[in-house]
């Protein structure tokens, strides 16, 4: 997290930790499933490991205390199955779900997110949401959950600020773009998969997207996985969970 | 003597008859008859001198040992004794006729000729069976020991009810180890009641009833067994069994109480010495169905279906518990209880009782509890629960229109079994709860 603050205890109870390929962000769904980004578990311009595990550590803000509390085995992984992996520069449908070998107990620390349940306001520009990750944080790896309250960019900006930036990524209808590049707040390497929460009229926390990709860090704009157009995948996934 | 061949009828005549009879003879002719017969004589022709007390020529009759009679002369001649018509019978198969002449044949100074006799014999059938008839003083051994039958040429003997000839065709001795009595009701007694019953008897008198049935016994006067003042019933006993179990040993003349045997199924053993004089013993017995204890329910929960005002063998009644109970027999739960009313008069299953219906420890739930809203822990028929979830971090699944208390409340029902009204069964759902941190970020700084 770029530009952001230290979470306290509770403050974003969703927040889970993954290790794979590297760290990785993730949100609880329900008490059996996270959320998570497909490129964590499947990284571009990387050999993938089929054999080798994830761990999936949940319920706190500090590393080295969620690690004591044990991992969470994953009984199955769900990729999309629009998810490119050998497409470098295409995030579409970056997006897969965990299910846990058991339920978790949920407390004060360990609490699920909701996710969209139609377009509201949640994405348009200047909506303000919070992501969270124990990614880098100014070059340098936290061992402390941090947040960045980042505001919902203009789809024309971002293509522009993309444009700008000599890029040929994909920046498709399933992903929306937020942060401002003058104020230096971002996520970065180590927070995808987590997700970005806005506050709903009704006082819920709703994941409306994935961190997914940007262009270096706290420079311009993120890019996130557009939570809304895949919640039927995710219902179907669940079943109904 | 000489025998005649043995005929069942024949002539005997005097010597060269019916030429005069030779002098100084003297011969004896011995009629045989078969036995069983008795000699018929009678004389056809009879002429010998006549003599003062048949002293000179004589025909002598005589039988068994006796002498029927000493004839001579003839029809109508003053001197003599002529047999005329007479008939001469012995009482065994043989008869004796002794012809006896003197050296002359003279009377007057003149010979006399005499043509002898012709006797005609026959044998005519003993009535061996006429002595049995006569007064015991005169027959201390009489042919038969009980009935005497006659026929020709001979008798047999045969024996009263009860009786059996033995192989000397002349004694009777009881046969009454297997008396079988299977009417409802009746009338028993000793041989000969209320005359003396005999020596050395074995007998054995059953009574079988149907089952279901018990035998009552009465005794009748008089009732009269050799007893002995010290010692009981040492000579003659009547012993009674009721289905194989004895209930007593009787002798003396004190008649016994009436018994109600409770047995469809009794033996009644009547054992006598050499001797004796009493006169036995005669019963009436009667029969009655057998009839069980009313049912009687051992808590106010059983009932006893289709009460009857009695049972009786092979009546049956069934129980049944009220709602939320349920028949126990020890620990054993029964699904159903039927007692049948046996042939001795009890049931063939003790009542059960009825114990309320326990359905145990609710279902515990994951991510919530329940807490009782009846009596804390008890768990029996029309307990009832209320299921929560640990909010805030879970919240009960519900049906539209139904509240969390509607939906979480379970009755322990009549089957045993945590039910809601909605659910049934099935125990409600605490699903998580989302987006709802306990210490949500707050910005402060503006």
């Amino acid at each position: 997290i770029i530009g952001g603050k230290a979470a306290k205890e509770g403050n974003f109870p969703w927040q889970a930790l993954s290790n794979k390929y590297g760290r990785g962000g993730g949100a609880l769904l329900g008490d059996r499933w996270i959320l998570t980004a497909a490129h964590t578990l499947y990284p571009k311009e990387q050999d993938s490991h089929t054999n080798s595990s994830i761990d999936v550590f949940l319920g706190g803000i500090i590393v080295e205390e969620i690690e004591k509390l044990g991992n969470h085995p994953v009984r199955r992984v769900s990729i999309h199955p629009s998810y490119r992996k050998d497409e470098a520069h295409n995030f579409e449908g970056d997006i897969a779900l965990l299910e846990l070998e058991h339920s978790v107990t949920l407390g004060p620390n360990l609490l699920p997110i909701c996710l969209p349940e139609n377009e509201t306001t949640f994405y348009e520009k200047g909506h303000m949401g919070y992501v969270s990750g124990f990614g880098i944080t100014e070059n340098k790896l936290t061992d402390h959950l941090r947040y960045v309250r980042l505001p919902v960019a203009e789809r024309t900006a971002c293509e522009r600020w993309l444009q700008g930036q000599n890029s040929n990524n994909v920046f498709s209808e399933n992903m929306f773009c937020a942060g401002d590049p003058k104020a230096k707040h971002d996520s970065c390497q180590g927070d995808s998969g987590g997700v970005f929460a806005v506050r709903g009229a009704d006082g819920r926390w709703v994941a409306t997207g994935i961190v997914s990709w940007g262009i270096g860090c706290g420079q311009g704009y993120g890019f996130y996985t557009k939570l809304l157009n895949y919640v039927d995948w995710i219902k179907k996934e669940m079943e109904e969970e | 003597a000489t025998p005649l061949s043995q005929e069942l009828f024949g002539e005997v005549t005097s010597p060269l008859y019916p030429k005069p009879y030779p002098n100084n003879l003297e011969t004896t002719t011995m009629i045989t008859v078969p036995t069983g017969y008795r000699v018929k004589l009678v004389f056809w022709q009879f002429d010998l001198e006549p003599s003062e007390g048949c002293f000179y020529d004589y025909v002598k009759i005589s039988a068994d040992k006796k002498t029927l009679g000493r004839f001579c002369g003839q029809l109508g001649s003053p001197l003599g004794n002529p047999p005329g018509k007479r008939e001469f019978v012995s009482e065994g198969n043989k008869m004796l006729l002794t012809f006896h002449t003197d050296f002359s044949n003279e009377e007057n100074g003149t010979v006399m000729f005499y043509k002898g006799f012709l006797a005609y014999y026959q044998a005519v059938d003993l009535d061996e069976c006429a002595s049995q008839r006569n007064t015991v003083e005169e027959n201390p051994q009489p042919l038969c020991q009980h009935l005497c039958h006659n026929y020709v040429g001979g008798y047999f003997c045969s024996c009263r009810p009860g009786y059996e000839l033995q192989k000397d065709g002349y004694s009777c001795q009881v046969e009454c180890s297997r008396e079988l009595y299977t009417e409802p009701s009746g009338y028993v007694s000793s041989l000969e009641y209320p005359q003396p019953y005999p020596p050395d008897l074995r007998c054995n008198y059953s009574i079988r009833v149907e089952r279901g049935h018990t035998i009552h016994l009465k005794f009748l006067e008089p009732f009269e067994i050799d007893d002995h003042q010290q010692v009981h019933c040492p000579y003659d006993q009547l012993q009674i069994y009721a289905n194989g179990r004895n209930i007593g040993e009787f002798c003396g003349k004190q008649r016994p109480t009436d018994l109600d045997t409770s047995s469809n199924s009794v033996d009644l053993l009547f054992f006598t010495d050499e001797s004796g004089d009493s006169r036995g013993w005669k019963l009436h017995y009667t029969t009655s169905i057998i009839k069980c204890p009313q049912p009687k329910t051992l808590d106010e929960f059983t009932i006893i279906q289709n009460l009857q005002s009695q049972y009786q063998f092979r009546d049956y009644f069934i129980t049944t518990c009220k709602q939320g109970y349920q028949l126990v027999e020890g620990d054993q739960v029964l699904l159903s209880f039927t007692a049948v009313c046996q042939d001795d008069g009890t049931w063939h299953r003790a009542m059960p009782r009825c114990k309320i219906k326990d359905c145990g420890q609710p279902r515990s739930l994951r991510n919530g509890g329940f807490n009782y809203t009846t009596t804390k822990g008890v768990t029996t028929y029309q307990a009832r629960i209320q299921y929560y979830c640990n909010e805030p971090y879970y919240k009960m699944k519900t049906r539209d229109g139904s509240s969390e208390a509607e939906q979480g409340t379970y009755t322990c029902t009549a089957q045993g079994i945590w039910k809601n009204e909605q659910e049934g069964e099935k125990i409600p759902r605490c699903l998580p709860v989302c987006g709802k941190p306990v210490h949500p970020v707050v910005e402060k700084q503006r």
